[in-house]
Formats: C-alpha cells, sequence, structure tokens
C-alpha cells in the first residue's frame, strides 16, 4: 500500500 | 486494493463506455450535458497531475489515461464532431458551471491536506467533482424523457462513488494511519446528489416503464 499522504486513488 | 474500490473503478469506467456507446451507436448527444463533460475533463485533468511524476501500479496508470482521454474525447465530440454537435441541447444545458469551478477552487484553496501546488489542485478536483453531475441533473429534469443509454449512464456514474465510500469505510478499519475526509465527505455530498435520481430510475426499472424525472 502507499504510504501516507501518496494518492494511490483513482 | 480492495474489492469495493475496484468495483467503484469498474463501474466509473462502464459509465464511460456507456455514454461514448450512446454517442458512438445514436451519433448524437442529445440529453446530455456539455458542461458537466468539461467539469468532469477538468477534473482529471487537475487530479491526475501527478501522473508523470508518482508512478503507483500499472493500473493506477492505464485508469487515468483512460479517464483523461475519454472524458476529452467526449468534450471533443459535443464541440467539434460535425454529426454529433448537431445534437447538443445548447438552450437546455444553461447551468451557470463557472460558478462550481470558482466555488471549489476557492474552498480548495482554504480547505486542503497541504498547502501546496499538488494537493490544492487534488482537492479542488475533489469539490469539483461532487458538483460536476450538477448541470446533468437540471439538463434532465429540462428535458423530461431520457433515452435508456443516458440513464444507465447517469446511474454507474452515482454508483461509482458510493462503492467508494465502502471504500473508504474499510480503508478506515483495514489501515491504520488512512484518513481520507476531505474525499469521503466530497463523495457524501456527491452521492447524494444523485439520491431523488436513483429514486426514479429504479420506479422505471420496477415498473419496466421510461425513466421519467419530475418537471
Amino acid at each position: 500500500t502507499a504510504d501516507e499522504g501518496v494518492k494511490d486513488e483513482l | 486494493m480492495n474489492i469495493f474500490r475496484f468495483a467503484g473503478d469498474m463501474t466509473h469506467l462502464i459509465s464511460v463506455l456507456v455514454l461514448l456507446l450512446k454517442i458512438y451507436a445514436t451519433k448524437s448527444c442529445s440529453g446530455i450535458s456539455l458542461k458537466t463533460q468539461e467539469l468532469y475533463a477538468l477534473v482529471f485533468l487537475t487530479r491526475y497531475l501527478d501522473l508523470l511524476t508518482d508512478f503507483i501500479s500499472i493500473y493506477n496508470t492505464v485508469m487515468k489515461l483512460i479517464f483523461i482521454a475519454s472524458s476529452l474525447a467526449i468534450v471533443w465530440c459535443m464541440r467539434v464532431h460535425p454529426i454529433v454537435r448537431r445534437s447538443y441541447d445548447k438552450d437546455l444545458d444553461t447551468f451557470r458551471h463557472y460558478f462550481l469551478v470558482a466555488a471549489s477552487f476557492i474552498l480548495a484553496l482554504l480547505v486542503n491536506e497541504k498547502f501546496g501546488f499538488q494537493e490544492v489542485f487534488w482537492a479542488f478536483s475533489i469539490y469539483l467533482e461532487a458538483v460536476a453531475i450538477l448541470p446533468q441533473l437540471v439538463l434532465l429534469q429540462r428535458s423530461g424523457n431520457v433515452d435508456n443509454l443516458t440513464g444507465h449512464y447517469i446511474f454507474f456514474l452515482g454508483a461509482y462513488r458510493a462503492l467508494y465510500i465502502l471504500n473508504w469505510i474499510y480503508r478506515y478499519f483495514m489501515e491504520t494511519h488512512f484518513s481520507r475526509w476531505i474525499a469521503c465527505i466530497a463523495g457524501l455530498v456527491q452521492t447524494a446528489l444523485y439520491a431523488d435520481f436513483f429514486y426514479y430510475y429504479y420506479i422505471s426499472w420496477k415498473n419496466k416503464a421510461k425513466l421519467q424525472l419530475p418537471a
């Protein structure tokens, strides 16, 4: 899972 | 990635494909709000600024490219395509959507996760997406009868964010430091705007009747 703050959703 | 988010992305993709099918199959965009389509193009262009800088996954990059390309293609069709543009309900699509853009941007400057270029534009895209459907819903009420594909398009468009809300609830409980309260609150507002449409869509499905919105 992406770390904090990185927008991994569309 | 959880099932709710994947289902939400697929529902969103289906809504775009249904709209492209409607425009391609009927060579018409009657009943579709160009203003809403322009707002969606702006939403994707401002939300995916990290397309070239942050690589998350192949899936993430491919989906971003699909959403950007399809939203621009739809706007192009409705503005430029010689046959399709003729069926645009110009005098019904009169919502002043520039106010939505201005309000979303001002709110993004005030309420964001971090006061940075990408973060402000990300918050802007979240707020704008929440209200982008308004011109389309107004056009729907004015044009009265809705063709099936347009009705399905709006249904899938509304359903995708409802699935995202389940995704945020899931991530909130499953991941320690997950917090997307900006997207979550905006997502709740966005889904609530579809409430009456969902009701009339359900009625038309139950009665096997044409989708009718009260004028």
